[in-house]
């Protein structure tokens, strides 16, 4: 085989996979896009960390893909984000979690890899790591989809127990008793 | 979630993964996708890897780092090792929902792209620009 760059879009469901003729044109010319993005890089005598970095920012872009702008959302109505990276040659890896404030999560991951001598930052640390590179941090609004909050909020009209709307904040006061029911099918575990 | 595997001129090969996790997720959940190993995995002498599915089992299975080690202690093909860690080791749970699956990719351009679920969105791009995106 002569392939160069493999790329996804998650895993789905049953629910997430049954696609419209009009959805899955979609889906295809966005994997199609990040696919030439990351070729380019190659084509042009470019290092595969650089291919991988820009064939993951078009689908962080993207609102049809659980990254960047179309993440889900969390019990606390709000989006995170993880990335990892990592280069074949040195074994060289980069990560962050739990990120609320990155645009490009995999863009902070390699910063983590090549300008720190750690491998994972977690949260308000990696974003001030982030920042204090030269990455500019977005409002958690910036992620929100209407169709992520709509299913997030309709979450919450099912479930009596857990009684707040989307909110940054909202984690640090929110204690819902039990899990919620809505997410009983095993699909909605699915990344 | 999303990932890209990539080999370039050097014959380097790279691996990435994003993604905004479990949809309602609490208590600071954390899954596969920042775990090296478990959400992406890459070294030359065997495979580029990444990770989509439920991130629990990836963590536990170590699976894109299982995939690497049958090739590199097993002599497993890239498809054979991606297969075997895919759909003989990785728990296979619900009823047809599957578990996730991986990209991986190795030096020579070969792919392989197992999954248990019912679909995932992947493609893959040639030395010569072609493009193929499948979905099941």
């Amino acid at each position: 085989s002569n392939v160069v760059m493999v790329v996804h879009g998650g895993a789905g469901s049953i629910e997430e996979v049954n696609m419209t003729e009009e959805e899955a044109e979609a889906y295809r010319a966005e994997l199609t896009e990040a696919l030439r993005a990351g070729y380019a890089v190659i084509r042009d005598g470019g290092s595969s960390l650089d291919a991988v970095e820009a064939a993951i920012k078009p689908m962080e872009e993207s609102r049809m893909f659980n990254s960047g702008r179309g993440g889900v959302f969390t019990n606390a109505g709000t989006v995170e984000h993880d990335a990892s990276i990592m280069e074949g040659a040195t074994r060289k890896a980069g990560a962050i979690a739990g990120t609320k404030h990155i645009a490009h999560p995999i863009e902070a991951a390699r910063l983590v890899m090549e300008e720190s001598p750690h491998v994972m930052l977690a949260r308000q640390g990696a974003e001030e790591f982030a920042l204090a590179q030269g990455m500019d941090l977005v409002p958690n609004d910036y992620f929100y989809t209407d169709e992520r909050r709509a299913r997030f909020l309709e979450g919450l009209s099912s479930d009596a127990s857990t009684e707040k709307a989307p909110d940054e904040d909202a984690g640090v006061r929110a204690r819902p008793e039990r899990a919620p029911e809505h997410l009983g099918t095993v699909g909605e575990h699915l990344g | 979630t999303v990932g890209a595997a990539a080999v370039d001129q050097s014959g380097t090969l790279a691996a990435g993964t994003s993604t905004g996790g479990t949809f309602n997720k609490r208590w600071g959940r954390i899954g596969d996708s920042p775990i090296t190993g478990a959400g992406s995995y890459a070294e030359n002498e065997t495979a580029a890897v990444s990770s989509t599915g439920w991130g629990e089992y990836f963590i536990r299975g170590v699976v894109p780092h299982d995939i690497a080690s049958m090739m590199r202690y097993g002599d497993a093909s890239l498809t054979e090792a991606a297969r075997t860690v895919i759909n003989e080791k990785l728990p296979q749970i619900g009823d047809g929902q599957g578990t996730g699956g991986v990209i991986a990719l190795d030096v020579e351009g070969n792919v392989a792209t197992p999954f248990t679920t019912p679909g995932m969105f992947r493609g893959w791009i040639t030395e010569e620009g072609e493009v193929a995106v499948r979905f099941y």
